[in-house]
């Protein structure tokens, strides 16, 4: 996955983190104290366009394969850039009751994008 | 769910101002959370805990010996795991140099160091075979001669030698290099795998109030 950088269209990740005192959370939420949400933005030329996570290998030539069928068939190609990699936030919060809650939400936070 | 032209939601970037996207993210964020939560809004507390009862609660729940060793010790320890990068290496010698964040070195002591690699054997090898590790001293120091390590491999493993202070103070500076070279015909024709999955590391265990501890100590 590549990282944005300047005024980069390609697909790539983009960081944003979300304060929870900023939105007005911290109140309930305990830790941490904000979120590394980040999100994948830019353009997927037909050409980038890959399964995420595949390295070269007989399946990358059929899917390339296919791709070329699909590019001669159809318009768009419909490739879109879409995380590849998540991990999961861990949460201390209070509840509705005021009860102490500690919980992981798994892929919250976006490691890694690329082209679908 | 946005209406753009684009060909999916994430070519959106280029079509909001920056301030809108951000509000969207945050409503995104907020929205994600509540609904992995199952609440359906945020919670309202009616008898809000303060910050310092609720520190004292949770030292509480860890125990009475948690509470005295916070109170008689406010040094905190954790490990720091730095992969090695492999530098000029031939059959009689592996150089592997490990890097630590300036936060780990910046003035942090590093209380004990553990070198973890993992060695191939040939499978006909059957006997045990010395490893001698070198700790290069660094430049500009009045003492020339490294300090060494020495470990028998008994078997095709991973196997780990604890580091002496001149390598855990290396690690402290913030780089460490290591000389690993085989002693005997068998350990030459053993291999120190570097690959993704065998990739030898150095697990640092570092006292996060090591400055203090010193000035106290003297």
């Amino acid at each position: 996955g590549i990282d944005c950088q300047g005024g980069s269209r390609m697909c790539c990740r983009r960081e944003f983190f979300v304060d929870f005192r900023e939105i007005g959370w911290h109140d309930w939420i305990i830790q941490p104290e904000g979120y590394a949400m980040n999100f994948c933005t830019g353009q997927c030329p037909l050409h980038v366009a890959g399964m995420p996570g595949l390295s070269a290998s007989f399946h990358t030539a059929v899917l390339n394969l296919l791709k070329a069928n699909a590019a001669a068939g159809t318009t768009g190609g419909g490739s879109c850039c879409v995380p590849t990699a998540r991990r999961p936030l861990s949460l201390l919060y209070y509840d509705r009751d005021s009860n102490i809650v500690k919980t992981d939400i798994p892929d919250m936070v976006v490691e890694a994008c690329g082209c679908s | 769910i946005l209406q753009t032209a684009g060909p999916c939601p994430s070519c959106w970037g280029a079509t909001f101002d920056l301030e809108s996207q951000r509000e969207l993210l945050l409503d995104l964020a907020k929205k994600s959370i509540l609904n992995k939560l199952h609440l359906s809004q945020r919670p309202t507390l009616s008898r809000p805990v303060s910050r310092a009862a609720l520190k004292t609660a949770l030292q509480r729940l860890r125990g009475p010996r948690w509470e005295t060793l916070l109170e008689h010790d406010p040094t905190q320890e954790y490990e720091v795991i730095s992969f090695a990068e492999t530098g000029l290496s031939s059959i009689n010698r592996t150089r592997l140099d490990f890097h630590f964040s300036n936060r780990t070195a910046g003035g942090r002591e590093v209380r004990q160091a553990r070198l973890v690699f993992f060695v191939h054997l040939p499978s006909n090898a059957t006997q045990t075979v010395n490893m001698q590790v070198l700790v290069p001293r660094p430049r500009g120091t009045n003492l020339t001669s490294p300090s060494q390590h020495r470990l028998q491999v008994e078997g095709s493993g991973w196997h780990q030698l604890l580091l002496g202070p001149e390598a855990q103070a290396a690690c402290g500076r913030g780089h460490l290099t290591l000389e690993l070279i085989p002693e005997s015909q068998a350990a030459h024709s053993s291999v120190i795998l570097g690959g993704f999955s065998h990739r030898p590391f150095v697990a640092a265990r570092v006292s996060a109030g090591g400055q203090h501890r010193v000035r106290r100590h003297r």
